[in-house]
């Protein structure tokens, strides 16, 4: 473990945090793209199978249970809860995802450590998590307006992975043996995609403004 | 091909 790997590991946390707290504060998920949710699910659900077979460190256990509970219970909430539901921009928020899932897997077939079941839906995870914040992104173009608890998630959500590419590079020189090409290259996809919203997201921080993404 | 390595990050 590295400060950056747990840094990153606390920006994501806080990342859901900041989600949930928007959620049960305002009971309401506008400006949240359900998609994304599910897709965030999926990924946690494909990578953590291991999750009893093999242990790594209480850390590791403990975090994959919070990112797995906390994942469902908000695509829950925002299915289900009457409440939430209703600020659901089902409107706004038609990227059609299962075309996502459908690519990450022929490729994770296609590429990956070793053709076996669990590496499989390993590198299916990774890839799947690079491209699962698209719908989210399209969906903030299309409101406009972001509220800061939304804008705040999106910001935690795409520095984490960012914390994570340093945390491989220093892997990488420290490890002799570290090889996370699968990982870094969609992490650096996955980063490269939150571009123009850290821009936007810089510039409304250094105007003191309202967050506006051009639709 | 070496033995994956079992993927200890999150």
């Amino acid at each position: 473990m590295n400060v950056f790997r747990l840094t990153g590991d606390m920006t994501h946390l806080a990342s859901i945090l900041v989600l949930l707290l928007k959620i049960y504060a305002t009971k309401s998920c506008s400006g949240i793209s359900l998609k994304t949710q599910e897709l965030y699910a999926l990924v946690f659900l494909a990578r953590y199978l291991n999750l009893f077979t093999d242990f790594i460190s209480v850390y590791n256990t403990v975090m994959k249970l919070v990112f797995i509970g906390s994942s469902l219970a908000i695509v829950w909430c925002m299915r289900m809860h009457k409440m939430v539901k209703r600020s659901y921009d089902q409107e706004l928020d038609t990227f059609r995802h299962y075309f996502l899932i459908a690519g990450c897997f022929l490729l994770a077939l296609l590429v990956n450590e070793k053709f076996m079941f669990p590496e499989v839906l390993w590198a299916f995870s990774i890839y799947l998590e690079a491209v699962s914040t698209i719908p989210q992104l399209v969906l903030l173009q299309r409101s406009g307006n972001v509220d800061n608890l939304t804008g705040q998630y999106v910001f935690l959500l795409g520095a984490y992975r960012a914390l994570y590419i340093l945390n491989w590079i220093y892997r990488y020189f420290t490890e002799p043996h570290f090889s996370r090409w699968i990982a870094c290259v969609a992490g650096l996809v996955q980063t490269a995609l939150y571009a123009d919203f850290f821009y936007y997201y810089f510039l409304s921080w250094k105007n003191n403004a309202k967050l506006q993404l051009p639709s | 091909k070496e033995e994956p390595q079992a993927h200890d990050e999150l």
